[in-house]
């Protein structure tokens, strides 16, 4: 039974497509089939992974309104055990084409059913704000992944993403969990980023991964290539953490 | 007559709002009154000056909906010549709320017509998406400021946004303008900055202003302590490269 993770947070430039496309990777490296759905408008978890957006009517947006099964939709990337969902154009219209529809909140969910027991993990990348889409995610997610920036403003986008999450497990979503709240772009080096992370795990406790991922330039490099880090430079520490995120997450998951 | 100046760029983290606060301190410095509007739900730039969110009715979306004008929405900040007008949660549901008005791009620029003679510049900090809340702001604005992360992801976004920028001058605002193009976060160590800002020169000339913003730990401190870098450490690299930029934009719009 695949468990699907979303991987949201309204704050801007976390790191979640960065997050979305190494876990992934990652996790398709440890032999676990895994799909990455790229729910973002900006196609940013599809051109790092050297696709290019769906310019067909057969795509995630169609899928969601019941035009066509998702599997149609479905990419095999370059990458072992790793497909992708692309992003399409259609996706940046979404919010305002959905809303009249009474089913708004699920219909993510219900594409996602037919396809997901084909995988271990399904990974969903969230644009940065709490509408429709992201709504869409989470109703459709059995845990949330939070990549948080060791800043400030990220800080206190936090609390807010939080209190959507208990919304959505209250009204559309019972059984949603925190998967947990990654440290992202984390220099140990800098006060503020300390003082953020001590803070977090007292608030938190172990709903806060262990694996902490450092800022490393092979992270914003590798995407350039259409690569993830574990493919373009194993050695490095981004793409280490993200192997070492992986295994916790699959470890949590086998308790589950 | 101020100069209503919109700083967007709807790939999430590239300094809008570090951008907003900042320019706007170093122009009250120079002695011009600078208006702030946060029009981002996260109200980033609201807490960035030490202000909150407007838990009153009387906020910058009923404004913008003529429920009352838009003064009474300013509030004084502790720094020279800046007034703020802070987010609300209302700015939440703003999308919805106003996707049925036939009138629901020139709500802002109707809200700003009566009190931005008595500012130099009106300074729009806008969220991480081309939703219905940008596009108020593209229609009110005479410029727009567009900061870009040196990195593969923001490059990307930057032809979509100014795909839409040009869209707005031709529907809707005919006197749209491209303030700029603003590099931020910028690492010289780092070949890709590098390669970006060369790039970036070569496609688009003098649209890219020539102060470039370092990374530079002091601008992600301030605001936690409800400060721009100029009143947080006027010695630090961000808080001269702000300065540096407010003098570039006042030299611009006093050629115009
Ligand atoms: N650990 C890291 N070290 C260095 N750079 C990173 C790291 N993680 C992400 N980046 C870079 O930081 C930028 C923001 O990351 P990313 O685009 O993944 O964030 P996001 O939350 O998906 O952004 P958006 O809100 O626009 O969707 C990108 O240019 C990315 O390459
Ligand atoms: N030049 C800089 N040097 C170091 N840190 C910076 C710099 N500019 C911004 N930051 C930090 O990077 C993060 C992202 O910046 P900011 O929040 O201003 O971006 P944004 O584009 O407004 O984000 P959003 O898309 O969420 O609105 C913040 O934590 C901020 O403090
Ligand atoms: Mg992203
Ligand atoms: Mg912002």
């Amino acid at each position: 039974m695949g468990r699907v993770i979303c991987i949201a947070n309204q704050k801007g430039g976390v790191g979640k497509t960065t997050t979305a496309i190494n876990l992934a990777a990652s996790i398709g490296a440890q032999d676990q089939r895994v799909l990455l759905v790229d729910l973002d408008a900006q196609a940013n978890a599809t051109s790092g992974l050297g696709e290019s957006r769906d310019q067909s009517n057969v795509n995630v947006f169609q899928a969601m309104l019941g035009a066509h099964p998702l599997h149609l939709a479905i990419k095999h990337t370059a990458y072992a055990n790793v497909d992708l969902v692309p992003s399409t154009a259609d996706l940046i219209g979404a919010e305002i084409a959905l809303i009249s529809r009474d089913d708004r909140d699920d219909l993510l969910k219900r594409a996602l059913a037919s396809i997901r027991d084909r995988y271990r993990f399904v990974l969903l990348d969230c644009p940065p704000s709490l509408g429709l889409l992201t709504v869409n995610a989470l109703t459709a997610s059995d845990g949330v992944l939070a990549p948080v920036q060791s800043e400030y403003y990220a800080m206190e986008g936090l609390s807010q993403l939080l209190t959507t999450v208990e919304r959505v497990r209250e009204v559309l979503n019972p059984a949603l969990e925190l998967e947990g709240v990654l440290l992202t772009m984390y220099d140990p080096r800098n006060n503020l980023a300390r003082q953020v992370e001590q803070e977090l795990r007292v608030q938190l406790a172990e709903r806060v991964f262990s694996t902490v991922i450092p800022r490393n330039v092979r992270l914003s490099e590798a995407p350039s290539f259409g690569k993830p880090a574990l493919y373009y430079d194993v050695r490095s520490t981004g793409a280490q953490a993200y192997q070492a995120l992986a295994r916790e997450v699959l470890a949590r998951s086998s308790e589950a």
